[in-house]
């Protein structure tokens, strides 16, 4: 979708 | 081996109503502090994240960690034989192929059993950071819902602002604009609809809605919700389910031009 975030780009892997 | 038992059986079918829309194949991590789950949708922009705790079931043993990775959908079909005051019992071997879940009933004239076919999920797990929101918002479920339900109708998504007055959940749409806004309230008699906002800085952030209605599917868990906002992070959207144990959605805000 245009303009929506990425929850991963926020949390990072563990 | 895994074996938990669980009076308060709904729980479990309301846990599983109110993200089998969001996650189809999950892990329930299981380890001696309780059942554990995260799961991002598959667009990645919300994560689900529970806790089931130990002292929620009685008795509960788990003696290493176990992995259960189960089809929600196939869970939910396993969950339409749970009846009203049914006790559930999990039961799971070390490395285990099959869950095996009981129902009895309260006056224990009925045993229902089933096995549920497991599969191995690889499933990548995120640290989610423990964060100081600028606004917690807590209200009641229902309001919530139906803020969310509402401004569906006019728009795909919703700006969220909290300020000195009170939180405003605002959108815009071809049909034109709606807003909602609360304000700090407090009922002594019936506190369930108090409306608790603390807030350390204004907070404006933007959300689809689509999501945020998926989350209300999680409503009959509580008759409350709590709302996390910091500018820039995810929103935290939390229902206590028993005790200390939760469900928590998080989702990725939109991004402005």
């Amino acid at each position: 979708e245009a303009g929506q975030g990425n929850i991963m780009s926020f949390f990072s892997k563990k | 081996m895994l074996e938990a038992r669980l009076s308060q059986s709904m729980v479990l079918k309301k846990v599983v109503d109110a993200i089998k829309d969001l996650v189809q194949d999950c892990n329930f991590d299981c380890n001696d502090s309780g059942i554990a789950l995260q799961a991002m949708d598959n667009s990645h922009v919300a994560l689900v994240s529970m806790l089931l705790k130990a002292e929620s079931f009685e008795p509960y043993r788990c003696d290493r960690n176990i992995a259960l990775g189960v089809n929600l959908v196939s869970l939910t079909k396993v969950l339409r034989a749970l009846q009203n005051d049914d006790l559930v019992t999990l039961k799971a071997d070390d490395a285990p192929d099959s869950l095996n879940i009981t129902f009895e009933s309260s006056t224990a004239d009925r045993i229902s059993e089933y096995d549920l076919k497991l599969m191995d999920i690889d499933q990548e797990h995120l640290g989610i950071p423990d964060t100081e929101y600028a606004a917690t918002v807590t209200m009641p479920s229902t309001e919530f819902k139906r803020i969310c339900t509402d401004l569906q109708a006019m728009s795909e998504s919703v700006t969220i602002e909290a300020t000195k007055d009170g939180i405003k959940f605002s959108c815009a749409g071809d049909i034109g604009n709606g807003a909602v806004t609360l304000r700090n309230y407090q009922n002594v008699e019936k506190e369930h609809l108090n409306v608790d906002i603390e807030l350390t800085e204004p907070v404006s952030l933007t959300f689809s809605l689509k999501y945020l209605v998926n989350f209300c599917k999680a409503q009959p868990l509580s008759d409350r919700v709590k709302i996390c906002l910091s500018n820039e992070v995810p929103l935290l959207v939390e229902y206590l389910i028993t005790g200390t144990s939760y469900l928590r959605f998080y989702l990725a805000p939109k991004v402005r031009d």
